[in-house]
């Protein structure tokens, strides 16, 4: 899993 | 997608298509603070490292791409072509505040301590107050072209639907991020006179002139 945090805005 | 989310990212779209046909239309960058173009353009650059690393959609990307070679645009034509036509005098306001301000409020709210995740926070909350320059020098000069005027309500506008937005997002899907959100509260605060302004008299027809 990745630590990234998802971010769909701009 | 929402609606909300969808006016907002065209809002956003046209004030900066708005800002460059004024500044090709009158020939001059006069009234715009370079300042807070180039806050906004460490904005872009800094929440958007991620278009390498995650792939959202074709739209998402596109818009990626062009609100920072936009507003990279704008900050490179202030500073050549359009170098004459503004006066920096005007434009006073200590950025080193809100540079560091953001930094530090990075540091201490965010959702992770990652490289991505950190610059992703700081932009947004340099955001909330990139336009502070910009309204500093609009107090000290106390009016503004109407075009101006069209380009900062479209800006102001993008985050206020942004915040409509969350709330929606919130009450149909459950997702929530307080950061942005309390982000675009404080931006749209900062725009509240502007906005009281540009109702009661721009939209009549009127220039936009502060008390």
């Amino acid at each position: 899993a990745s630590t990234q945090v998802w971010h769909d805005e701009l | 997608m929402n609606v909300f989310r969808l006016v907002a990212d065209l809002m956003h779209l046209a004030s900066i298509l708005i800002l460059l046909l004024k500044i090709r239309k009158t020939r001059s960058a006069a009234g715009i603070s370079f300042k807070s173009q180039l806050l906004y353009l460490i904005v872009f650059v800094t929440r958007y490292l991620d278009l390498f690393t995650h792939w959202v959609s074709l739209y998402n990307t596109a818009m990626k791409v062009f609100f920072i070679a936009s507003s990279g645009y704008i900050v490179y034509q202030m500073q050549r072509r359009y170098r004459a036509t503004w006066d920096p005098a005007l434009d006073t306001f200590r950025i080193e505040f809100l540079l560091g301000g953001a930094a530090v409020m990075s540091l201490i709210f965010h959702t992770k301590f990652t490289f991505l995740e950190l610059f992703w926070t700081y932009s947004i909350w340099l955001e909330a107050v990139a336009i502070l320059p910009q309204l500093f020098q609009m107090s000290r000069t106390g009016e503004a072209e109407t075009i101006t005027a069209h380009y900062l309500f479209a800006l102001g506008a993008y985050r206020g639907l942004y915040v409509v937005n969350w709330i929606y997002r919130y009450a149909t899907e459950g997702y929530w991020e307080w950061i942005p959100f309390l982000a675009g509260m404080v931006q749209t605060v900062l725009y509240a006179d502007f906005f009281y302004v540009y109702f009661s008299r721009v939209m009549r027809g009127k220039k936009f002139e502060l008390p």
